[in-house]
């Protein structure tokens, strides 16, 4: 289950049969420079390059554990306690609200979400509160209407906090309600305040930032607005099924104190599998 | 006082981390900062002027260099034959039919005849967010039903335009992944049947280091002649643009700046290095 370069690195390893400096020293380099390509964070990287590093010379290596075992029981370590474990997923009555930035996967993985929750027995709707982008509210139903999901939209309503309040009058009966949002950034002064007033008119049981894939550096600054406007419970990375890393999930980890819930692995209904840690670590280190 | 290798590691090393905090891809930071340290080593440096203000000074140099590809599109469009066929292309939510609505107003604003081809026949509500820009800008959109042949589609709009004899067809295509061989597939088929005057890849300024690899994947399997970054107005650092464009070698004709119709600002390098390296 590891990367190639991480491969590579512990081939080093190996070879040197004892935890000496160099080599740690060209081992780390080589994580380093991997979780770099995959848009970890830079100052994040370093963090972790130093820890890896201390404890794989200061650590004595457990009983029985080679040189090389050792270097990469701490690398993995240090990657498990960063991105930490995937979220619970209740299956009980709830109210999401589904956030990100443009064109990071909400609607789509809205209708994948209600279809998870319909599957397992939980009667389900989806609510469009994107009253800005062109054929938002067409998107959401037909993808509702597609998959036999309840939708609820107002394609003319100028006020999307008087449709989320019309949306929870109109679909009390059913179990799960998703809300999926027009997609803003952190610079977006007044989009940010409509979403705290969207917020704050649902009282969402659970916030999901719909995270992509290849987000660069930018992943922390944006995760931490979105936090600090309506707080983030849970993280969901978008188009692993490209080549993207998702590295910059672990910033809206770190920054959030949220898990990773979902992964979304491609534009079908069911391209919507539960987080894995492991697998997740092992691309990271490509 | 010569630079030598002790004097300019550090500084190249900062200078590095701070490329890549500024989204430069790692393999392109990594080859500035060896290109750096080969012009600068041996260099005779003043007293008074740091080591880092030097490395700016070259570093601007090769920014200069790096962006030495450039297309005028409001001269292309000028000078091209009509109708002209500009198909786009790129990885999902990249921002791609919301600057087709962008290009035809400013085609509009410049007298131009603009029609849009909707190439999207795969994606939910991808259609009517189509038409949805043409009606607010009074242009026509020419589409066929959900799950239609886009190379069909795209066909039939540019013997539309010729027949109406308007200027500029605007072909959108569905997000794919460059992984996807069959969309891949696909888009080659599009190109091959309707041979586009420009085939423009858009992606967005706030991607890291996955912009180079998909940029790299299209360029290689379709083709690409252009660029355009979107998304800049999310407090994009640039250095996407620097990447993208190091290893494609190919222009970039705009920036997204937003959402609005205005949000299109034509590629300048002075723009670029007032933007991104203030
Ligand atoms: N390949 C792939 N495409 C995805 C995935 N999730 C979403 N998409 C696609 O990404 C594009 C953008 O998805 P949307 O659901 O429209 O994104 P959004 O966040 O709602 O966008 P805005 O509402 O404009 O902010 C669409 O083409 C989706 O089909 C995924 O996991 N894999
Ligand atoms: N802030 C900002 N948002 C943008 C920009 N360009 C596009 N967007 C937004 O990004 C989202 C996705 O835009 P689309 O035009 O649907 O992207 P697309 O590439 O056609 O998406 P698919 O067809 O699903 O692959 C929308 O919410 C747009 O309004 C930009 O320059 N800045
Ligand atoms: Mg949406
Ligand atoms: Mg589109």
């Amino acid at each position: 289950k590891l990367g190639k370069s991480l491969r590579e690195a512990i081939r080093k390893l190996a070879r040197s049969g004892r935890v000496d400096e160099a080599v740690v020293n060209e081992v780390v380099r080589d994580i380093q420079r991997a979780l770099l390509q995959s848009d970890v964070n830079v100052k994040q990287v370093m963090e972790l390059s130093k820890r890896i590093k201390e404890r794989a010379l200061k650590e004595e290596p457990l009983k029985g554990m080679t040189a090389r075992e050792h270097v990469l029981r701490v690398i993995y370590q240090e990657l498990v306690n960063l991105i930490g474990k995937p979220a619970q997923i209740e299956l009980k009555p709830q109210k999401i609200l589904m956030v990100g930035l443009q064109g990071s996967g909400k609607t789509t993985t809205t209708a994948k979400l209600a279809r998870y929750f319909q599957k397992r027995g939980l009667r389900t709707a989806v609510i469009c509160a994107d009253n800005f982008r062109p054929g938002a509210y067409e998107q959401l139903k037909q993808l509702a209407e597609t998959h036999g999901i309840p939708f609820y939209g107002e394609k003319n309503e100028k006020n999307a906090v008087k449709i989320v309040k019309n949306a929870l009058e109109n679909m009390k009966e059913y179990e799960v309600k998703i809300i999926d949002t027009a997609g803003r950034h952190a610079l977006e002064e007044e989009l940010i305040e409509e979403l705290k007033n969207i917020n704050k008119v649902v009282n969402p049981d659970h916030k999901f930032l719909v995270l992509d894939a290849a987000i660069g550096q930018l992943a922390k600054e944006q995760a931490e607005a979105f936090h600090k406007a309506v707080g983030i419970t849970g993280i969901i990375v978008t188009k692993l099924d490209g080549t993207a890393k998702g590295g910059g999930a672990l910033s809206a980890i770190s920054v959030t104190g949220a898990p990773v819930a979902f992964v979304g692995t491609g534009e079908r209904i069911d391209d919507l599998e539960r987080f894995d840690p492991d697998s997740f670590i092992s691309r990271l280190l490509g | 006082i010569s630079l030598d290798d002790s004097s300019l590691r550090d500084t190249l090393w900062e200078f590095q981390i701070e490329l890549m905090e500024c989204d430069v891809a790692l393999p392109v930071a990594e080859r500035i900062s060896e290109v750096l340290r080969e012009r600068l080593i041996g260099k005779k440096r003043k007293i008074g002027t740091s080591v880092e203000e030097i490395v700016r000074e070259a570093f601007r140099e090769i920014v200069d260099e790096i962006f030495i590809h450039s297309l005028d599109f409001d001269e292309f469009i000028e000078k091209t034959e009509k109708p002209i066929l500009l198909v786009f292309i790129g990885v999902n939510g990249t921002g791609k039919t919301t600057t087709i609505a962008k290009i035809a107003k400013r085609l509009l604003d410049n007298d131009y005849t603009p029609i849009l081809a909707s190439g999207d026949t795969f994606r939910a509500g991808a259609e009517e967010q189509l038409r949805e820009h043409a009606e607010r800008l009074g242009i026509r959109v020419i589409a066929h039903r959900y799950g239609a042949d886009p190379a069909a589609v795209i066909y039939d709009a540019v013997a539309h335009a010729r027949a109406r004899k308007a200027d500029v067809v605007l072909a959108d295509t569905s997000g794919r992944m460059h992984t996807n061989v069959n969309l891949m597939d696909q888009l080659r088929k599009i190109c091959r049947v309707n041979t586009p005057d420009l085939v423009i890849f858009v992606d967005e300024a706030i991607a890291g280091n996955d912009a180079v690899e998909r940029a790299m994947r299209f360029e290689r399997e379709v083709g690409i002649d252009a660029h355009i970054l979107t998304k800049v107005d999310a407090d994009a650092k640039g250095g996407t643009a620097l990447s993208v464009v190091y290893e494609t070698k190919k222009p970039i004709a705009f920036f997204g700046t937003g959402q609005r119709y205005e949000d299109l600002k034509k590629f300048s390098k002075d723009w670029f290095l007032k933007q991104f390296l203030g």
